[in-house]
């Protein structure tokens, strides 16, 4: 079932 | 100065609500052009967005370019259940260096000539501005279906399974779950219902593809009936987080990004 992704790569710098 | 009333405080505690599910405190940021709230989960799997607009609330004022008031949001939540669903609810702040700073919460029933008024005022604390956001995307794939319908197939594969597979197909949504003792799998397919439009399911997916979830996530946004009796599901991949939203009138609304699980 894999492993939790994680969102912390997803957001850009403002 | 700020100042903001809603006939319906319901809807508002229900906002409030969906976000603590997620989120212990975030901040308010509210500007001329009305209110936004944001935070990521202590676990990092979802993001919680919410627009209320000026035009949301009956009445909205606003004098500072941006005011960032950093709520808990379990204490809003049960200052929030105290307001009678008649009531007319009223939030506001001063900037007052000399005092400790506060959000009063005040709700009003009308009572013929009188009022009777219930008062609260919620202390504020300091949380450190995010200084990231979402990037602009392009979804290729998005599914519309009703609230209700997630809501009971979130419910009942969380009974079997902590992960619910979710298989996006042209013409059909697959959710399924398996653990030792049993499987589920549920398939949903696109539907017009010409006499209650709010039942239909729509989907346009482009580029078919599967992803997994953490179901109590799911069903946590599935919550959302009250804010709306429809979800809008964007999506592009497995890779790229999922975006589940609830939205509310005049460009207002609840949106989450979540997380797949990843297989590599």
């Amino acid at each position: 079932q894999g492993y939790q992704g994680r969102l912390d790569g997803f957001f850009k710098k403002k | 100065m700020l100042e903001c009333k809603l006939q319906e405080p319901k809807v508002f505690r229900s906002v409030v609500e969906a976000m603590s599910e997620h989120i212990k405190e975030c901040n308010f940021e509210f500007t001329r052009e009305g209110l936004k709230m944001q935070a990521l989960d202590s676990s990092h799997i979802a993001f919680t967005f919410v627009t209320l607009s000026a035009t949301w609330w009956n009445e909205y004022r606003c004098d500072d370019e941006a005011l960032l008031l950093g709520v808990n949001l379990e204490t809003l939540l049960k200052i929030l259940k105290c307001g009678p669903d008649n009531s007319l609810l009223a939030l506001s702040y001063e900037n007052d260096d000399d005092e400790v700073s506060e959000l009063k919460v005040k709700f009003e029933v009308d009572r013929g000539e009188k009022k009777d008024v219930a008062e609260f005022a919620l202390k504020l604390t300091h949380i450190d501005p995010m200084e990231e956001e979402v990037p602009e995307l392009t979804w290729t794939n998005e599914l519309e279906m009703p609230t209700q319908e997630l809501f009971r197939i979130a419910r009942d594969i969380s009974l079997f399974s902590e992960i619910m597979v979710l298989e996006f197909d042209k013409d059909k949504l697959r959710i399924s779950c398996s653990s030792k003792e049993s499987t589920a799998d549920y398939l949903v397919h696109p539907f017009e219902d010409s006499t209650n439009a709010s039942n239909s399911v729509r989907m346009n997916i482009e580029a078919p593809f599967k992803v997994s979830l953490t179901t109590h996530y799911v069903l946590s946004f599935a919550k959302n009936k009250n804010i709306n009796e429809r979800v809008v599901i964007k999506m592009i991949d497995a890779e790229t987080p999922l975006m589940f939203s609830f939205s509310m009138k005049e460009g207002s609304g609840i949106c989450y990004y979540i997380a797949g699980r990843l297989t590599d």
